[in-house]
């Protein structure tokens, strides 16, 4: 066995060399045995990406362009296997696209590419790659990327789901409006039957885990953004198109109920700095419709009103909620036919589809803005537990 | 920046789909 004698970081180049033959088993223990819940835990963000872009750095700097070559379709296969494998567990699926991402962020800070340099170091511009131009293989994991983050919203879509109807419109949390049941609204006599209903509470803890998954992982700020938009504008649409169709969800008093938790799922994202992302706006649609169940419904005025507040709502939908509007009390009254003609007639210059439920299946196109990393490639440690002990650092 | 003496070479790179049929071609040959 050869003596291990400790180095001073400043001796390393921030390279992995591996024996081609180990290349199977360094994808084994790096990609299909790591569980993100066991051993990723303690690792710093984005390790194995790191890892595998110091053994790419090695092979450039042998110009062995087939271990280059062999080892990034073994990583890319190996990360759709695990994918295929685990798809359906969140964790795995944001785990391997904040590494997938670091990887392609590597792969450009280290190009050679002036653009991507601008905010290297110095001695991080000594690692850059010598032999080889990756731009083909970054195209194929920007790729994979895409497919990746893909899945994890059909993942997220799955677990919120079942939560979306139940804890946004049918739970209520605000006490003593509602009164009387509107007709048609199931009542429920058994505590029982409660105690499997999903609450806002429930949504917002799931929220909560899934941020917290993807920054532990160093998923890039920018890529949770647009993740979080994702899953407020599935919460939005499920919601929308559920009220669209139920007509004990159209009361003055589940308006109340939805813009008062609209205003705690606007207070999550305040107090998770994601005000900027763009998921506020994607609940628009349902933040005026809940309007429209509370506004008045009765004079010309009225509908003008009604005509430029609901400027995200579709005519179909707008008539819609007009004609599911239910009373729950007597100072409240159905809204009359001649009312909703005159809605009609003011909307008929607008040109908008005549879809009445939103695309609830609908992903927004993602971009993974270029994030360098300040972590020296040199200063990385392999932990013990990632079993890779046939790679030296060099 | 570093000087570089040569201009890198350009690693021609399958598709992600391409890529995935070169993977299950081999696993079948392989015994």
């Amino acid at each position: 066995h050869p003596v291990n004698i400790p180095r001073k970081e400043k001796d390393f180049q921030g390279m992995l060399e591996y024996k081609k033959e180990d290349e199977p088993k360094l994808v084994k223990n790096l990609i299909l045995d790591l569980k993100p819940r066991g051993v990723a835990v303690n690792l710093i963000p984005g390790l194995p990406a790191y890892i595998l872009f110091m053994c790419v750095r090695h092979a450039d700097y042998l110009n062995d362009d087939q271990k280059v070559r062999s080892l990034l379709t073994s990583t890319i296969n190996g990360i759709k296997k695990i994918l295929k494998k685990r798809g359906d567990d969140f964790e795995t699926v944001s785990f391997w696209l904040s590494n997938t991402c670091r990887f392609l962020h590597c792969l450009k800070q280290y190009s050679g590419e002036e653009g991507f340099m601008k905010h290297n170091t110095t001695r991080q511009n000594e690692h850059c790659l010598t032999n080889f131009d990756l731009a083909e293989y970054r195209q194929v994991l920007s790729d994979l990327a895409i497919q990746i983050y893909q899945q994890l919203v059909r993942v997220l879509e799955n677990i919120l789901q079942p939560m979306i109807v139940s804890g946004m419109l049918e739970h209520e949390t605000i006490q003593g409006v509602s009164g009387v049941k509107p007709t048609g609204l199931r009542k429920r006599t058994s505590s029982i039957a409660d105690e499997g209903t999903y609450t806002l509470d429930s949504i917002i803890r799931q929220l909560n885990t899934f941020h917290s998954i993807m920054c532990q992982h160093g998923m890039d700020p920018e890529l949770i953004k647009q993740v979080v938009k994702q899953m407020f504008y599935i919460i939005g649409a499920v919601t929308l198109n559920n009220l669209l169709l139920r007509k004990d969800m159209c009361s003055w008093s589940k308006g109340m109920q939805i813009r008062y938790n609209v205003s705690q799922l606007e207070e999550w994202l305040r107090d998770k700095n994601l005000m900027t992302s763009g998921a506020k706006e994607t609940l628009e649609p349902l933040i005026q419709a809940a309007q429209l169940l509370q506004v008045k419904k009765k004079t010309d005025e009225d509908a003008g009103a009604i005509c430029s507040m609901c400027h995200a709502l579709t005519t179909a939908q707008i008539v819609k909620v007009l004609n599911l509007y239910t009373p729950v009390n007597e100072f409240e009254e159905r809204v009359s036919v001649s009312f909703i003609r005159t809605i009609q007639l003011r909307m008929r210059d607008r040109k908008d589809s005549p879809q009445l439920l939103m695309d609830a299946k609908h992903i927004f196109p993602v971009t993974f803005p270029f994030s360098p990393s300040s972590l020296a490639l040199e200063t990385i440690q392999i932990p013990a537990s990632l079993g890779l002990g046939f790679i030296t650092r060099v | 920046p570093p000087q570089r003496q040569r201009p890198r070479v350009l690693l021609k790179a399958p598709t992600l789909a391409e890529m995935e049929e070169m993977f299950v071609s081999e696993a079948v040959q392989q015994p």
